[in-house]
């Protein structure tokens, strides 16, 4: 009975993690081989294409009715952001890394909600303080959205806007500095970290244990989180055993992968602070500002 | 409370385009 009700914890946040994440890593793999009915995504490799592809990267098309309307709430506030960016007569150059950077955090912010909305699917996390769901989701946010960008990456790129464009790696290594560095510790952690080869169901179960981390900082109370993390965490066990049988040692190798992540969180946050210095005209979206300030 | 004004909003389902 105790392995039944893990497998039905298993299904639970698999079929939450499909309803609220719109590009799942079984499309987006077939996106990246080529195997889509769909048209292949539009590639941005250089400037020009980037200025080409910039209407595709305001995430025009929305995938359901439920994303487009959230997605409007997410945009309307930020839409002041780019208004009042127009404004300025900058080299068109230096404008086009800053208006990329403004639709990255339009797409994170919207990520962000998606993640609240899984997180709330896990099964005892709204029934945990309200305090402590803010601090786990403050601090667990980043890290989950740099787990999802590994089923878009590859080696030479990654995917963006819902799938419709792949960017270039070189290209944005060809970006100056800070914006050059920001995408590169990811694609080192997502290369490593596809080889061990996980599915959407897995993922689920690793975003949950993720974000049931009881060591974050000003919990207030954390046994209950260490409770249903340590729940889910028996159910990742055992998934990756029905799952993946040959594959040994890689319930391990997947929680040393939690490690490596806080660094990566640690020094996204400190490239950011760098940007809010040296940008003048940069903003930062108000729900990420919440989630970085006084983070690390 | 107040630093994390939308996060509490996500979280009890009242985000709104004005409170954005």
């Amino acid at each position: 009975p105790e392995a039944a009700d893990l497998r039905a914890l298993s299904r639970h946040l698999y079929e939450a993690y499909l309803k609220y994440f719109p590009l799942t890593k079984a499309k987006a793999r077939a996106i990246l081989s080529g195997k889509t009915a769909d048209n292949a995504p539009f590639v941005i490799h250089d400037m020009k294409s980037l200025l080409e592809g910039e209407q595709f990267i305001n995430c025009k098309q929305i995938p359901t009715p439920e994303h487009q309307q959230q997605m409007s709430a997410l945009t309307v506030a930020h839409g002041g952001l780019s208004g009042a960016h127009q404004g300025l007569e900058c080299n068109i150059l230096d404008a086009v890394e800053l208006r990329f950077f403004h639709s990255c955090q339009s797409r994170s912010a919207e990520a962000v909600r998606e993640v609240t909305e899984f997180a709330k699917s896990i099964p005892g996390f709204i029934e945990l303080d309200l305090n402590d769901q803010v601090t786990l989701l403050k601090y667990g946010v980043i890290e989950v959205l740099i787990i999802m960008m590994a089923p878009l990456m590859n080696k030479d790129g990654t995917l963006i806007a819902y799938g419709q464009i792949f960017m270039t790696r070189e290209f944005l290594k060809s970006l100056r500095k800070p914006f050059c560095q920001m995408l590169e510790p990811k694609f080192e952690f997502s290369v490593k970290f596809n080889t061990l080869e996980l599915d959407d169901s897995d993922m689920a179960l690793f975003l949950a244990v993720v974000i049931l981390s009881g060591d974050r900082p000003g919990l207030l109370n954390v046994k209950p989180i260490e409770q249903l993390q340590e729940t889910v965490l028996h159910a990742l066990e055992l998934q990756l055993k029905l799952n993946h049988p040959d594959s040994l040692q890689l319930f391990a190798k997947l929680l040393q992968k939690m490690t490596d992540l806080r660094q990566i969180v640690t020094d996204h946050v400190h490239l950011i602070q760098l940007l809010k210095k040296s940008e003048m005209e940069m903003c930062l979206h108000p729900l990420l500002q919440e989630i970085i300030k006084d983070l690390y | 409370k107040e630093k994390h004004k939308i996060l509490h909003q996500l979280l009890q389902n009242s985000t709104s385009p004005v409170d954005l």
